[in-house]
């Protein structure tokens, strides 16, 4: 019977290096390696080749909770309006990822309806205004330091008056320690549910590429504050992997339904996990 | 924590005369995992750990102390050596004005920190002005407006011509000579946020830092960072050149190891931590706190 060859231990710990380098996090690596080491028993583990191809087929497998229903899926069998709640901590792209998703749904003949609820920020509620008239999109706003509540409450009546099809809801960056934002958070979720019964439809969790073994405790905090339902990961045009997915995907099965690739309102596209997992091991 | 485990490692050397390759392996092991959980780039924390092995071994296990606690002695005092003992904050220089340039990825907390930086220098009795320079972002001028607003500090924008040309060259050029002009004390420019690997981008920054000359480059950096930390500021550190840092966003419970990263490729001190959304949420670096925090 054939009996497999070891593989070479300097290729291994480059493999390891670099799903480290990623951000997929210590503990995750190592269980990941243990899945590639048992999936090599029997082969000819000598074959560098060999070796990429297993790691790359482990990591697509454990990232199959990442990969779900592209955006566009959802509001087509979605409730009308289809209400978007946008959540994450501060400085991820929360505004700037609206805009691109507001830009795509007017290029696939789509209304979408933009709720300014960050009313904390300085000029949070000016920056949306200027994505929405580039973009050809409509903005319910109150005054700056308003009951962000009662701007998304607003936002969501609006938009059954006025049919359209989505509302993106923006709200102010917070850090997931913060209770009393968080609280705030799940006051806005009330709300709008009030107004919409079902909404909202998507929870989205915006996470930022560069952050490291912090996004984790992010999502666990997000999630259990508006249960998010899917991801968006941003930044991924510069250096950073945004690796730590792989550890949200097993531990909250929650999916990536898009990546942010500049600052562009066009740098917006689907999460491929393959494509993903091809940026972290070559 | 790593104290803890520690104690658990050497509960069974205790008598034991010299620290041996053998018993701080263990140890070690506990200190790169501790490590790499806070987010400190793996290649620095390769190097860590060799240092700290080599001034472990052969070490005396001092009568006062466990072996457990003497390893935990080396590796406080590595890392407080890394973390730098330079006075931490921002001199102004003997001769007005300041000038002072941020610099850093995008959504890191430039724009914030300059609001800071005013608020904590007019409090001192300074006369600041912040120059927005960022023509690109939405609204990125509104928001340097806004905050100087709030701070009743002078806040130097382009003027149409400049706006619409977005020169960043020239709007430096003009905020630091009304600076100079009317006598500020320091001159904070609110660069926009770009890549370490945009050539352009990184190219305007050179331009600005030759046009401008300032006292202080201060790259601005997320505490939750995480591997990339390394590459990011070891491009800025090459290709601009700092003068410091500012660590933002540090009250959250990211542990902060991109900081032990960002000052061994730079070498730079941690002049400031943000440590909160508002104006006054601006502190001086403090390495033991914050050595203890990377840790766990
Ligand atoms: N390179 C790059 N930059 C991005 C991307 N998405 C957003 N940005 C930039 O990141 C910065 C912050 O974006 P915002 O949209 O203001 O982030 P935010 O989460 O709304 O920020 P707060 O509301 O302040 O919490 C801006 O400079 C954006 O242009 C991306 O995919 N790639
Ligand atoms: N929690 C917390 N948030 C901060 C801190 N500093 C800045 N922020 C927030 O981080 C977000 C981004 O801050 P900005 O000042 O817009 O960041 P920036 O670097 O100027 O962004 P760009 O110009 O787009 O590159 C905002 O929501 C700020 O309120 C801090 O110390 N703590
Ligand atoms: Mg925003
Ligand atoms: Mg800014």
């Amino acid at each position: 019977r054939l009996r497999g060859r070891a593989a070479d231990p300097a290729v291994l710990e480059e493999f390891e290096s670099a799903l480290i380098a990623s951000d997929l996090g210590v503990r995750v690596v190592d269980r990941v390696m243990e899945r590639l080491k048992k999936q090599l028993q029997g082969a000819d583990g000598s074959q560098t080749g060999l070796v990429h191809r297993v790691l790359r087929d482990t990591l697509i497998e454990v990232l199959t909770p990442a990969q779900g229903l592209p955006l566009e899926s959802l509001l087509a069998n979605g409730p009308k309006p289809f209400v978007i709640l946008v959540v994450g901590v501060n400085g991820v792209g929360k505004t700037t990822t609206i805009a691109k998703i507001a830009q795509r749904l007017v290029q696939a003949g789509k209304v979408p309806l933009l709720v300014a609820a960050d009313t904390f920020r300085a000029a949070a509620i000016d920056q949306l205004q200027v994505w929405a008239d580039r973009v050809g999109v409509g903005v319910i706003r109150h005054r700056h330091g308003a009951d962000p509540a009662a701007v998304a409450f607003d936002g969501v009546a609006a938009a059954k008056a006025r049919k359209v099809d989505v509302v993106l809801i923006d709200t102010a960056g917070r850090l997931h320690t913060k209770s009393n934002l968080m609280d705030e958070l799940r006051k806005i979720t009330r709300v709008i549910a009030g107004e919409c019964p079902g909404a909202p439809h998507e929870a989205l969790l915006v996470l930022d590429a560069t952050v490291g073994q912090n996004a984790l405790a992010q999502a666990r905090q997000f999630h259990q504050a508006v249960g998010v339902t899917g991801l968006v990961l941003t930044k991924l045009d510069g250096t950073a992997r945004g690796g730590i997915v792989v550890a949200i995907a097993e531990e909250l099965k929650l999916p990536v339904r898009l990546i942010g690739v500049g600052e562009s309102v066009e740098d917006l596209q689907d999460f491929d996990s393959t494509a993903f997992v091809d940026a972290l091991i070559g | 924590s790593l104290s803890e485990k520690f104690e658990n490692i050497f509960k069974k050397l205790r008598g034991t005369g010299v620290l041996t390759e053998q018993n701080i392996a263990e140890a070690l092991k506990e200190v790169r995992l501790a490590l790499l959980e806070a987010d400190v780039n793996f290649k620095i924390v390769k190097d860590f750990i060799e240092r700290v092995r080599e001034k472990a071994i052969g070490q005396e296990v001092l009568k006062s102390l466990t072996p457990g606690h003497q390893v935990v002695k080396v590796v406080w005092e590595e890392l407080r050596e890394m973390m730098g003992r330079e006075r931490a904050g921002l001199a102004l220089a003997s001769n007005p004005p300041t000038v002072v340039m941020m610099v850093g990825l995008q959504g890191a907390g430039k724009t914030t920190t300059c609001g800071k930086l005013g608020r904590y220098f007019k409090a001192q009795g300074k006369r600041v002005l912040l120059v927005a320079a960022d023509p690109r972002r939405p609204a990125a001028g509104d928001q340097l407006s806004s905050l100087g607003h709030d701070l009743e500090i002078d806040v130097h924008r382009a003027d149409q011509a400049q706006a619409a040309q977005a020169d960043v060259v020239r709007i430096c050029q003009a905020g630091v000579e009304r600076g100079r002009d009317q006598g500020y004390d320091l001159i904070v420019l609110d660069t926009g946020g770009r890549l370490h690997i945009d050539d352009e981008l990184m190219g305007e920054l050179v331009a600005v830092k030759a046009a401008v000359q300032p006292q202080e480059v201060l790259l601005v950096a997320d505490a939750m960072t995480g591997q990339d930390a390394v590459t990011m500021a070891s491009q800025f550190e090459q290709r601009i050149g700092l003068t410091g840092v500012v660590l933002t966003k540090v009250e959250g419970d990211a542990r902060g190891g991109a900081v032990l990263s960002i000052r061994a490729v730079t070498g730079k001190p941690i002049k400031f931590l943000g440590v909160g959304e508002k104006l006054d949420a601006l502190e001086l670096f403090h390495p033991d706190r914050m050595a203890s925090r990377i840790l766990g």
